[in-house]
């Protein structure tokens, strides 16, 4: 940022720039911005240097939005989906390294039953980790995967049940109707779990993302989101949308292409690298 | 909507006898919300919006019995200038076989493009043979391996060999098996990745690839231009693959990396099937772009 000697009209196009050049949209970035003049006129402020920590509060209290608490309950289902290619077998690795370093038993649904080599993926993910999976042939109804999935983790009472869906674009709506059908089949399966739908989002994603959220979320409830691959230049601003317009919270953080490389999401850390 | 806001915009200009700076100031606003909507770079833009004006406020519109609708002209005019005039062709080598290197980030849709691609050629009376060059991806050879199966087309792999060498040695392949093509699948990684970066260039320096096409997934967002400046800057891209357009995205990162390198749209993936593979016209993504 360069160097403001008082609060003008330039110091909020630079500010508007950084959000925008993030990914954050023009809505959200508009109405951020409304907010921060509101405040810094309240405040009196006339220090420019407070007008970006006030518009780094507004943006940390945007995504502070509370956290589903089953990600800390086992008996647990994680439903994972997402469109195409954005990280969702690589998510349900990281996860399942997770809450086995925590001392539950985990097992993996290899519910894509349509791209080629995605058992075989998470197969061999799972045998990496040291994790048992659930897999059927190729071509098979991902519903039935995910019934003999969940009726093995119930009789063997495992804690955590990973389930790995297809990439599938929301503005299909066969896909999307094959999605809500899987989801049927869980809620109707769970035993005592809890069910978790977590939506993976590509860090280096456009406005498409908030349409994406969008949808999903109208389709299968999702819970919260995954925001993988923030170890690229993207700076993933589009989870700023997706919370001011879906109040949807980001729960993990992918980033990198290894086991380890998953985290909480960190409001105050995400928003400090936004500017970086 | 912008996109309904920005056609009203335009039909009110398009009627009107006389221009004032604030007409075209207002009218260039709203181009400049619809692209940056559309995930088009925020100076890409800045750039378009200023090339237009520049043309706007000038001679050919003042002169014009009909400025407005010169001015809409201008637009469409530069947006599909951006965009490149027409279409593109996968290149020939003088001699074969010809390499095609498929690069870019994770996910971006190259082991699938590498297959379509692979289905196209075939089609065209093409020999090609497809290199599994990504080691790292759990199953991606797997992936490739039975793409080729369906398509009927031969799928080179080494065991235990690096992607150089796996590259070399399937050059060595097609010559033997008399393909007049190798596409070349490569693992999913991020520009900023040194190391990784380097082995790209290793492999174009082994195999001397007629065509490196970039495969960037349409969706992208702003980050999109600072990608492909550093795949181009590295490895000299004779080309770029849009995938996943079928979607609702309006495809803006394509006109940001267009004007930034310079790089042809030869090819875009319009779903997940084999035959999902068609060649990009200009005109029509430059009317997407501004719904
Ligand atoms: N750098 C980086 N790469 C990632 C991350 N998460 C996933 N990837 C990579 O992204 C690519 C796609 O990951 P997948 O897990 O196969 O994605 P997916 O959503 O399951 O893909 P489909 O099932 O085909 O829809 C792989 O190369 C992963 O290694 C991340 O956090 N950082
Ligand atoms: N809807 C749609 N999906 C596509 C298209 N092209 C590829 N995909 C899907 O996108 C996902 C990722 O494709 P891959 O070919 O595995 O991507 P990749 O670039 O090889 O991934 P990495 O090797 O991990 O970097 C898969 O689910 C593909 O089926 C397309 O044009 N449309
Ligand atoms: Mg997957
Ligand atoms: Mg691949």
């Amino acid at each position: 940022l360069s160097l403001h000697s008082r609060i003008s009209p330039e110091l909020y196009d630079e500010l508007e720039e950084i959000l925008i050049t993030t990914d954050v949209g023009l809505e959200t970035s508009g109405r951020v911005l409304e907010e921060l003049k509101a405040r810094v006129k309240e405040s009196r402020e006339e220090r420019p240097e407070m007008v970006r920590e006030f518009l780094k509060e507004i943006l940390v209290d945007l995504l502070s939005l509370p956290v589903p608490p089953a990600i800390d309950r086992p008996p647990l289902a994680i439903l994972v989906v997402g469109v195409n290619g954005v990280g969702k077998t690589t998510s349900i690795a990281k996860l399942a390294a997770y809450y086995k370093a925590k001392g539950c038993s985990c097992l993996l649904v290899a519910a894509d039953t349509f791209r080629a080599a995605a058992g075989e993926q998470l197969a061999a993910w799972g045998e990496r980790l040291g994790v048992e999976i659930v897999r059927s042939r190729e071509g098979s109804d991902p519903g039935a995967v995910v019934f003999d999935g969940l009726a093995a983790a119930n009789a063997r009472r495992i804690d955590v049940v990973i389930i790995d869906t297809a990439g599938r674009l929301h503005t299909k709506a066969n896909l999307m109707a094959e999605l809500e059908k899987v989801y049927r089949v869980c809620t109707r399966n769970l035993g005592d779990r809890n069910l978790l739908t977590l939506l993976v989002l590509d860090a280096g994603t456009g406005q498409n993302g908030l349409n994406q959220a969008r949808v999903f979320q109208e389709t299968v409830g999702v819970d919260g989101i995954i925001l993988a691959k923030l170890d690229g230049t993207a700076r993933g601003g589009i989870v700023l949308a997706v919370a001011d317009q879906l109040r949807l919270p980001v729960v993990w953080v992918g980033t990198g292409e290894q086991p380890d490389d998953l985290r909480l999401f960190d409001a105050r850390e995400f928003v400090t690298a936004l500017f970086d | 909507n912008l996109a309904g806001r920005l056609q009203e915009t335009l039909r009110k200009l398009r009627g009107k006898g006389k221009l004032t700076e604030i007409d075209v100031d207002e009218a260039l606003r709203e181009v400049k919300l619809a692209l940056l909507e559309a995930d088009v770079n925020f100076r890409v833009v800045r750039s378009f919006i200023n090339r237009v004006r520049e043309r706007a406020i000038g001679k050919e519109v003042t002169s014009s019995l009909t400025p407005g609708q010169m001015v809409v002209k201008i637009v469409h005019q530069e947006l599909t200038a951006l965009m490149g005039a027409k279409e593109e062709k996968i290149r020939v080598a003088p001699q074969p076989p010809t390499v095609v290197l498929l690069v870019g980030l994770q996910g971006s849709g190259k082991t699938t493009t590498t297959a379509k691609l692979g289905r196209y050629l075939k089609m065209q009376g093409r020999r090609p043979m497809l290199a599994a060059a990504d080691i790292y991806r759990p199953a991606a050879v797997r992936q490739l391996q039975i793409l080729g199966e369906k398509l009927e087309l031969p799928v080179y792999f080494s065991e235990g060999k690096d992607p150089v060498a796996i590259a070399r040695e399937a050059v060595a392949a097609v010559k033997k098996q008399n393909c007049d093509y190798l596409l070349v699948d490569t693992a999913g990684r991020l520009h900023v990745n040194e190391e990784l970066m380097e082995e790209l260039r290793a492999i174009k320096e082994a195999v001397r690839p007629e065509e490196i096409l970039l495969v960037v997934d349409a969706m992208t967002g702003q980050d999109a231009v600072n990608v492909a400046r550093s795949f181009h800057e590295k490895l000299a891209l004779t080309g770029l693959v849009l995938t996943k357009l079928e979607s609702d995205t309006r495809g803006g990162a394509a006109l940001s990396i267009r004007e930034v390198t310079g790089c042809p749209i030869k090819l875009v993936g319009t779903g997940e099937k084999l035959e999902d593979l068609e060649v990009f016209y200009p005109d029509r993504l430059a009317s997407r772009i501004l719904g």
